[in-house]
């Protein structure tokens, strides 16, 4: 069973001024962390019992913290997969939603099966690695709610991809 | 054409093709152009001086000088344009780069900035800013919020309350920003959005800056006993400046409503599919 507490009381602890502006000692810094991460694990486990019972089926959810540097091991190794967005506001939310994935074409479909335009993008990286691929869709989110995307990955013969072009510019 | 464009219904960016930098903002809807340029630049930390030993530590900023040096004066960039998104990728060193980018829809440009480690190698401690310049006439005002909450209205080398003495004319006009800053002529406004709490100013009339990252060689001797300096090679961070160009008259509708968005973003959640039903029991 999942549990919010421990989340809650870290967070609590977490108000010290330290904590917000980042002046602790390295010591408590680690420790800070150590309490956040304890924490999480037990909220994440409530959350996906909430999802659970919302969207009326059991899955192994999974929730990608690192999703800023793009890194998400769900999307990056599956060929389907469902995206479920919740929206805080007390209104409709529209956003874009970027994931990292593998190589290929993808399908998104909206919560009434709709196909829904998306892109991939091809994002450069340092030298000697291979450009990582995000998918990129918009998603709309009603208010204090959520909405599940299905992502399937497709079969084309040419999958298009797009990679960020260099601009030539004078030596300096 | 000779610049660098990127555009959506609302929104027109437009960068110079030699330095790479951001040197325009338009509002294509309300016809609002502004001369805008974004750079990184950093301040040396103090390590103490002759008028006051106080180093630049953790809880104090006090840098060396009054001018910012440039992390560059170019940056490196490459273009993507989808259907969904367009967006210019700079970088400016090794250590600082940025992604600036419009989605389709989108009011405002999102500037995506990646900063770290910070070298030190050299033996100055750095503290780093993203800078927006612009030729607003803004009159030595500036205004930053106060928790997402009130806005309040900063004046340059001034307090309301007492007879300010300035003795550090950079650090002494830092606030904390912990949503939103901005700038405006009483026609124009600029404003700019942070995904967290950072110091911010406007040091010059249509200037305004943010400190996004700081790695620093002393303490600065006010309890914590130690340099904010991690372990190994450093720390890196990435966050993102949401900027918002707008009519006076218009322009709190729109950061108001785009910080909610930012601050209770959706939060995502992934699954394979095809579990089993949910049963209450």
């Amino acid at each position: 069973s999942g549990d919010s507490a421990p989340l809650e009381e870290a967070m609590a602890v977490l108000q010290h001024h330290d904590a917000v502006s980042g002046t602790s000692r390295q010591l408590v810094a680690n420790d800070y962390a150590r309490l956040l991460a304890a924490g999480w694990r037990p909220g994440q486990v409530l959350l996906s019992n909430a999802l659970a019972r919302l969207s009326g089926s059991k899955e192994a959810f999974s929730i990608c913290p690192e999703l800023n540097i793009s890194v998400c091991p769900l999307s990056q190794t599956s060929a389907r997969f469902q995206v479920a967005i919740y929206n805080p506001l007390a209104r409709k939310v529209d956003r874009m939603v970027r994931l990292p994935v593998s190589a290929g074409a993808f399908l998104v479909k909206d919560p009434s099966g709709h196909a829904v335009p998306s892109d991939v993008l091809l994002l450069p990286q340092p030298e000697g690695q291979k450009p990582s691929p995000e998918l990129l869709f918009s998603a709309s989110v009603p208010a204090l709610g959520f909405s599940i995307y299905s992502v399937a990955r497709v079969s084309l013969q040419n999958p298009k991809a797009h990679s960020p072009e260099r601009i030539p510019q004078k030596s300096r | 054409t000779g610049v660098l464009v990127i555009q959506n219904e609302y929104i027109r960016a437009t960068f110079n093709p030699e330095t790479g930098l951001l040197m325009q903002i338009e509002d294509l809807e309300q016809k609002l152009v502004l001369p805008v340029s974004q750079a990184f630049f950093w301040y040396n930390a103090s390590t103490g001086d002759e008028r006051s030993g106080q180093p630049s530590g953790a809880y104090i900023f006090r840098p060396y000088g009054l001018k910012p040096l440039p992390v560059s004066r170019w940056a490196q960039i490459r273009v993507l344009k989808t259907p969904l998104v367009q967006e210019v990728h700079q970088n400016f060193s090794a250590w600082c780069s940025q992604v600036v980018r419009l989605y389709r829809g989108q009011r405002h440009l999102e500037l995506e900035w990646t900063v770290g480690p910070i070298p030190v190698g050299d033996k100055w401690g750095k503290e780093v800013i993203s800078r927006f310049d612009t030729p607003l006439d803004t009159k030595g005002y500036f205004y930053t919020d106060s928790n997402g909450r009130e806005i309040l209205k900063r004046r340059r080398n001034y307090r309301p309350t007492w007879k300010l003495n300035q003795t550090e004319p950079v650090a002494g006009n830092y606030y904390p920003v912990n949503t939103r800053i901005y700038i405006t002529d009483g026609k124009k406004q600029l404003t700019v959005l942070t995904d967290r709490s950072q110091g911010g100013s406007s040091l010059q009339d249509g200037s305004l800056e943010l400190m996004v990252h700081r790695r620093l060689l002393l303490d600065d001797n006010r309890g914590v006993g130690e340099p904010l300096l991690e372990e190994g090679s450093g720390s890196w961070v990435r966050g993102h400046h949401l900027v918002l160009l707008d009519a006076v008259g218009t322009a709190a509708a729109g950061h108001r409503l785009l910080a909610e968005k930012d601050v209770l973003a959706p939060q995502m959640v992934l699954a394979p599919g095809g579990g089993a039903p949910y049963q209450p029991g």
